[in-house]
């Protein structure tokens, strides 16, 4: 009864996770098991059909060391030559923002203009730099992003931003496509004698044969 | 497509990090397939906020480092092992270990090379132990060995042992990749290609007629 029809572990459940065995424990968290870390996924109106989230933001509350890999696939979506941009100016980000729905692939240099008005919009509401907030986009090739539905609804998806347990949930889901589950993990070990923790999140299911630098 | 972003509150140099998160997307996500498309979008980001009071991580060849680098191998591999066993139309999990190469990167090579053959995932669909089309895809990996010195094992159902196809019980490997598929298992494939130290692992899936349905219907 406690329960909201609109939690997004109502719309899919949550994968398996394999993970190897080794000197960590399994934690509860995925992304926002790590310290400094929120989350929020929320439906922004992107997706084609359903109500399923489509937008997932990840924050860090301090300058994070940023890394990323992205597709050799020469024909790269506009987010992800916005990202390599971005990592190459910045070592540090503070936001990434995800939509489900349109891949902004193939979408020239208006699919790239987008990606800037969305990282604007969202480092102005953030007060931090555009390069610290990187992009990442999945759904139906050669189509642009619904920027206006997805400009509409930072606001809200800034103001849902957790480091609870359901923000890193919320979020695995809402960068889901063709998945039949969501796919987050977090483990804690100790490095140097200190624990740490490492959480993830990812999506996948088909076009998948990655070969990412 | 795949999406990831990995956090960590470990503290760690900026060079160090992006080396660590390239060599764990090296043995994690790149040694995924499902249908041997590599999307347009594929994009792995990884954040280190510093507040766990850890040790600064200055070089890569440290302790410190090489702990991290076990954990973020570990949550990557996790997670990509779940967007294989999430496959689309896929009814399990194929899980290929290579042992016995020059390196862990031709080892790899091979795993991936096995992984994502479309009549080793078929025969898998179709629950058929198929030894050759295995040994096969380990062949055309472009990574030199010799054929005598092949092993193949189908979970714990040895096939192949030097280069020989072995007299084994093909009803119970047949089992083994049915009760696989009934549970939305784990097919486990393990392979030796001769006496170097090198190995690697690759995942992927089965491949069936929902694959061929869902891409009809999901138009790009």
């Amino acid at each position: 009864v406690a329960s909201s029809v609109n939690e997004p572990s109502n719309y899919i459940p949550a994968a398996p996770i394999f993970i190897p065995e080794g000197p960590w424990k399994e934690i509860p968290g995925g992304i926002t098991a790590a310290k400094g870390f929120k989350a929020a996924g929320i439906y922004g109106g992107l997706r084609a059909k359903g109500e399923k989230p489509d937008l997932a933001l990840v924050t860090c509350d301090i300058d994070a060391t940023a890394a990323g890999a992205f597709t050799t696939n020469m024909v790269a979506a506009a987010p992800v030559l916005y990202c390599k941009k971005a990592l190459d100016i910045s070592k540090v980000a503070r936001a990434v923002l995800i939509n489900a729905g349109q891949a902004n692939a193939a979408t020239g240099d208006a699919g790239y203009q987008d990606v800037l008005e969305c990282a604007d919009t969202l480092a102005m509401m953030l007060k931090v730099k555009r390069e610290e907030v990187l992009i990442e986009s999945t759904g139906v090739i050669g189509q642009r992003i619904k920027k206006e539905a997805l400009l509409n609804a930072v606001p809200r998806l800034v103001n849902s931003l957790t480091s609870s347990i359901d923000g890193a949930l919320s979020a695995a889901v809402a960068i889901t496509t063709t998945d039949l589950v969501s796919k987050s993990v977090a483990i804690e070990s100790q490095v140097g004698g200190t624990n740490i923790r490492v959480g993830g999140m990812a999506k996948g299911s088909g076009m998948i044969h990655p070969n990412m630098a | 497509t795949m999406l990831g972003v990995i956090t960590t509150d470990a503290l760690v140099k900026s060079d160090v990090w992006r080396k660590m998160v390239q060599i764990a997307v090296n043995r994690s996500f790149n040694q995924i397939t499902v249908d041997g498309d590599t999307s347009t979008n594929d994009t792995v980001i990884a954040l280190a906020s510093g507040l766990s009071g850890s040790t600064p991580i200055s070089s890569i060849n440290c302790n410190e480092a090489v702990q991290l680098q076990a954990c973020l191998d570990a949550v990557m591999q996790g997670l990509a092992k779940s967007i294989a066993w999430d496959g689309e139309g896929a009814t399990c999990l194929i899980e290929v270990i290579v042992t016995g190469a020059e390196s862990e990167v031709k080892a790899a090579k091979i795993a991936r090379s096995v992984a994502s053959s479309s009549l080793v995932k078929a025969a898998v669909y179709g629950r058929d132990p198929n030894w050759g089309r295995i040994a096969a895809a380990a062949g055309h990996a472009g990574i030199p060995f010799h054929q005598n010195n092949l092993h193949i094992m189908l979970g714990d159902i040895l096939l192949m042992d030097k280069g020989q196809p072995l007299a084994f019980d093909r009803a119970a490997a047949g089992n083994y990749l049915k009760k696989a598929g009934e549970t939305h298992g784990t097919v486990g494939i393990y392979i030796s290609v001769g006496d170097g130290t090198g190995s690697g692992q690759a995942w992927g899936c089965d491949l069936s007629y929902d694959y061929v349905k869902i891409n009809a219907q999901y138009t790009t």
